[in-house]
């Protein structure tokens, strides 16, 4: 089973054009792995963005080296999904 | 003990063993409405059922729902099955349901992706795609609502088999997707078409594969308009609505555009919640309320269709 401990996804709003193009090309960077949840329409739009751990630096640094905000949606992908089994159990119990 | 519908637990999420069980007791709760078809067999020969709800006739005007294209926003297929229950509770109770119900049928296939559901709960919580294998790429899936001959291969989809929204090699590649099309071919007499995907809280209809609005863009806008203020009363969740290009972006190769592109007029897709917490991790705790809030507007588009024969 694949895990995602450490893994965030970061809700990103692009200001303008440029930076909606920067971040199709991050998306299309196969080394980062990075996973659109929500793809980039138009500035303004939230677009999310899931991020493994190994590549988390690179991509904030990207961001935040092009001015582009960003906040974090979710701290810990593998700490939803475990909670996530253990209330699948409960009732089955 | 006995199975029943009454002892399922519809505010947790289940396998989908469990939820083909509950489906094969929900026919037995109530026989003379609720029956299981198979409309076919998906890429790894699992069946693809569809629960008719029908009080009799023959081919009588039909709407058409589906959750779970894609495999990994599981608060659709919960949402599903908590709608099918509802809607053989309300038979005969709910006067609006009672009046559908007395002259047209409703078919609901609550897990339209099968392998890549099962996927989900063996190995990657995260897959979205169908599980065919791509000659020529290490990478596996099709984007199933990519799949669809209206607009595809356009660059609201991608062509590189490792992306998410990956369009397949060619229109209906994907068993899954062949089969509800020619399910609705030939069935011939459905009137609306309604994709429950997550996230986003959206309801949406034609066009995502060009910015020319549809023919009835006025009626389905008014109507969306009356769904989701009818949705946001329950609990205040706001939707935005809209034609798919203008209020996501563009999207080519979409089962609502297909089915709209082939005379199926109430064509919608509908993106529940949530904007900017969990995604489609919605936690189990938000199931009812979000399928609770989702019944009105589903209702209304029914009542609708059903007021509005063509």
């Amino acid at each position: 089973e694949q895990l995602f401990v450490g893994d965030q996804v970061l809700r990103i709003v692009a200001s303008n054009k440029e930076q909606l193009t920067l971040l199709r090309v991050l998306g299309e960077q196969e080394e980062l792995q990075v996973d659109f949840w929500h793809h980039p329409t138009s500035p303004g739009h939230p677009a999310d963005l899931r991020v493994p751990f190994s590549s988390l630096q690179a991509v904030k640094l990207f961001l935040e080296s092009n001015r582009i905000p960003y906040r974090i949606m979710i701290k810990d992908v593998q700490e939803l999904l475990d909670e996530e089994k253990k209330n699948m159990t409960k009732p089955r119990r | 003990t006995e199975r029943s519908t009454s002892t399922f637990d519809f505010a947790s999420y289940h396998t989908m063993e469990e939820i083909y069980n509950w489906m094969d007791t929900l026919v037995q709760d109530h026989p003379s409405l609720v029956s299981k078809l198979q409309i076919g067999q998906s890429y790894e020969n699992r069946p693809l059922y569809v629960l008719k709800f029908s009080t009799g006739g023959s081919n009588r005007p039909a709407i058409w729902l589906d959750t779970g294209i894609h495999s990994r926003e599981w608060i659709t297929q919960a949402t599903g099955v908590w709608t099918a229950n509802k809607i053989a509770e309300e038979y005969g109770q709910d006067p609006s349901v009672t009046a559908i119900l007395d002259t047209m049928d409703i078919f609901l296939e609550i897990i339209a992706n099968p392998d890549g559901f099962a996927f989900t709960h063996s190995s990657n919580r995260l897959w979205r795609k169908t599980r065919s294998l791509n000659a020529g790429s290490r990478c596996v899936g099709v984007d199933p609502n990519r799949n669809w001959d209206a607009g595809f291969g356009g660059s609201g989809s991608s062509s590189n088999p490792c992306s998410e929204i990956y369009r397949g090699p060619h229109p209906h590649s994907e068993r899954e997707v062949k089969a509800i099309v020619d399910f609705i071919l030939s069935h011939g007499n459905v009137k609306s078409a309604i994709s429950i995907h997550s996230y986003s809280q959206m309801l949406l209809f034609p066009y995502g594969y060009k910015t020319t609005p549809a023919a009835h863009h006025q009626e389905l806008n008014e109507l969306a308009k009356k769904a989701v203020s009818d949705l946001a009363a329950v609990y205040g969740t706001k939707y935005t609505y809209g034609s798919v290009v203008d209020t996501i972006y563009p999207a080519d190769g979409t089962a609502t555009d297909w089915a709209y592109d082939q005379g199926v007029k109430y064509s919608f897709t509908m993106e529940l919640r949530d904007t900017g917490r969990y995604g489609f991790l919605l936690p189990s705790n938000q199931i009812l309320p979000t399928a609770t809030e989702t019944w009105p507007a589903l209702l209304d588009i029914m009542v609708h269709v059903l007021e509005h024969p063509y």
